[in-house]
């Protein structure tokens, strides 16, 4: 299994629907400082609920949805940013079974292809948070378990951060011993 | 408790060890600073790059924490083998052999896990079979333009380095 | 008191929204969380690099951040100018082209102060007038070779990037 | 003025005698991972009196001698590290009576160079610390109060450590202003 496509929208600095495509193997991304090669790794953090304490650089949910201005400038009428991780699941590292039970009904569609999706919704007065299982809407519990049963998890470090080695080297040996309790 | 702790420590380790002896040219080991009790102490790494004496984490140099850190990460992560992994900005102190050793072991993980890596770095970059460039435009939208470089045309994405 | 730390935070703010707007190509200024009682709150820094909204230092990028607190580094030595000033590898996570201005600046203020820089960066080595290597001999012990490159020698030295 | 030279003995993974020379302008220092670059850095906080903190990367001073075996040894006879930081200053930055003062005496040869040289030795059970100031025997704070009347002082930032940038990009923003605190 592997993700083949991520779709940003509205998701950060990715202020236009972007899809941006994967393969099975090394992909490297690269570009200047500042030009949103971290956020695409954020929005993988976001849509699949792996965010750990130091989480998403992001006070506030709704500050990841797209803002052109002044980020303290108040926002009337809604905002919403999503973010879809498309994964081939062709090789059934996921049975489907599996995914039935994470998204509570069998119509599931084809699980060839697993699709995960994640909105956050701002209203004058409030904010929402939406998850989808292909298509299925579910909570983010429901996402974290199935992706715990193929080894995706916040605390095992799927997802390395840009700093999280030198959190590591600057930690108390204490709470470096955490990261092995936490997993164990 | 404890039994639990120890599974996943020894576990850890032993893979730890492996990546550590494959990243530099010396040997390395997870070190609890309380082998009976493990929670009333912390964790830390002592190496022994190439034929230097043993020396703990916080008396190495910056490269050489770093790449013992980020064995430390990879041994986490095949302790529990997942389908795909991202890596953002993890060879940023390394040297060029360093970055290149850590390159060659990503490319070789790659056979049987999807990587994803964010990096300003030549070593890492010319590996990839896909290179995928990030630009910031005019009106402060993120663009992309994605290379397929198996097919070895040359990488539209300047290497930083 | 007050005024004393005023005086000096003006001052260092002064440098720093000059060198801030020489490296990036827009505009930053240090912030006080609590103007009225500036011991009450802490020193921020916002910028607007280009012509992106203004942004706290902690929604920058990893580069922009080390960008904006590099030039609150160089902001620190302008107040109080000295001698020499020594800087070990600085440019860890910048781009290209910001270790390019940064190594403009650091060239440009040799001319009135000694620098001694550590780095990997080409952007830098090359831009010195000299270039000092340094290795671990087999018996563990450092060894210093130097080249002088204002006499346009190439540099024995390879940059890592 | 600038520094022209330094000197490193059994400082650090200086085992052998080593002179630097630096020139008054931009110099570069490159190597491997672990070759001795910090450790020169290092050479210059330990001299003068520079270290914040964070301080030079030693739990004890006499980790700052050189050690080629296993760093828990118990070393029987002396050991000792010294560092010579020699400055040109032919252009007069800091003049003649600046540094007898500093001495404490006026029998310290030339000022066109001035030297400051520190010391650590170890017996079989205690160490020892020397500094001197063109051959003279000083105190650490005479070097200081002397290289602080230049600009060259542990929080003005002369010497900024790998890392330090880090560090200031991570501390609360109440530490940061503090480093304004100590300027001030
Ligand atoms: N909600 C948002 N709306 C618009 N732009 C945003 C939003 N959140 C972040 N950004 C922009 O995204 C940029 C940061 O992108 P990112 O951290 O991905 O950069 P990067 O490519 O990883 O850079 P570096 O190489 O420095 O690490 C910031 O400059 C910021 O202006
Ligand atoms: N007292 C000592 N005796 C012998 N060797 C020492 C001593 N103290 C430190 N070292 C050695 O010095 C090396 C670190 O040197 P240093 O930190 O200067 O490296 P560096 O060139 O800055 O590397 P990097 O590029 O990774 O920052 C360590 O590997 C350590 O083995
Ligand atoms: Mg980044
Ligand atoms: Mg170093």
């Amino acid at each position: 299994m592997h993700i083949k496509e991520l779709v940003l929208d509205d998701f950060k600095s990715f202020g236009r629907k972007t899809r941006i495509p994967f393969y099975e193997d090394f992909t490297t991304i690269s570009g200047p400082n500042g030009s949103g090669k971290s956020n695409i790794i954020d929005s993988v953090l976001f849509a699949l609920g792996l965010a750990r304490t130091s989480g998403i650089r992001a006070e506030k949910l709704t500050d990841l949805i797209y803002n052109p201005d002044d980020t303290d400038a108040t926002h009337t009428g809604e905002r919403e940013a999503s973010v879809e991780v498309v994964f081939d699941n062709n090789d059934g590292t996921i049975d489907r079974s599996q995914v039935i039970n994470a998204a509570g009904t069998d119509s599931i569609g084809e699980t060839d292809e697993i699709t995960v999706k994640r909105r956050v919704k701002e209203t004058a007065d409030n904010y929402y948070s939406y998850y989808y299982l292909n298509g299925r809407s579910v909570n983010l519990s429901d996402i974290k378990d199935l992706l715990a049963q193929v080894g995706v998890t916040p605390e095992g470090y799927n997802v390395v951060m840009q700093g999280d080695v030198t959190e590591i080297i600057n930690m108390s040996a204490g709470n470096r011993r955490r990261i092995i309790d936490e997993i164990a | 408790k404890k039994a639990t702790f120890m599974e996943a420590y020894e576990a850890i380790n032993e893979q730890f060890e492996t990546i550590f002896s494959r990243l530099s040219d010396g040997s390395g080991t997870l070190f609890l600073e309380n082998e009976e009790d493990p929670f009333d102490g912390g964790l830390t790494m002592k190496a022994q790059p190439g034929d230097k004496p043993v020396q703990r984490l916080a008396a190495m140099s910056g490269g050489e924490k770093s790449l013992t850190a980020l064995a430390f990460v990879f041994a986490i992560q095949r302790y529990n083998p997942a389908p795909f992994y991202a890596l953002d900005e993890v060879d940023a102190f390394l040297d060029a052999a360093n970055a290149d050793a850590v390159g060659e072991l990503i490319d070789e993980l790659a056979g049987k896990a999807q990587f994803i890596v964010v990096s300003h770095r030549s070593a890492l970059l010319e590996r990839s079979e896909r290179a995928i460039g990030v630009t910031m435009h005019q009106d402060n939208v993120s663009a992309v333009t994605g290379i397929d470089l198996s097919e070895e045309s040359p990488p539209e994405v300047p290497a930083n380095d």
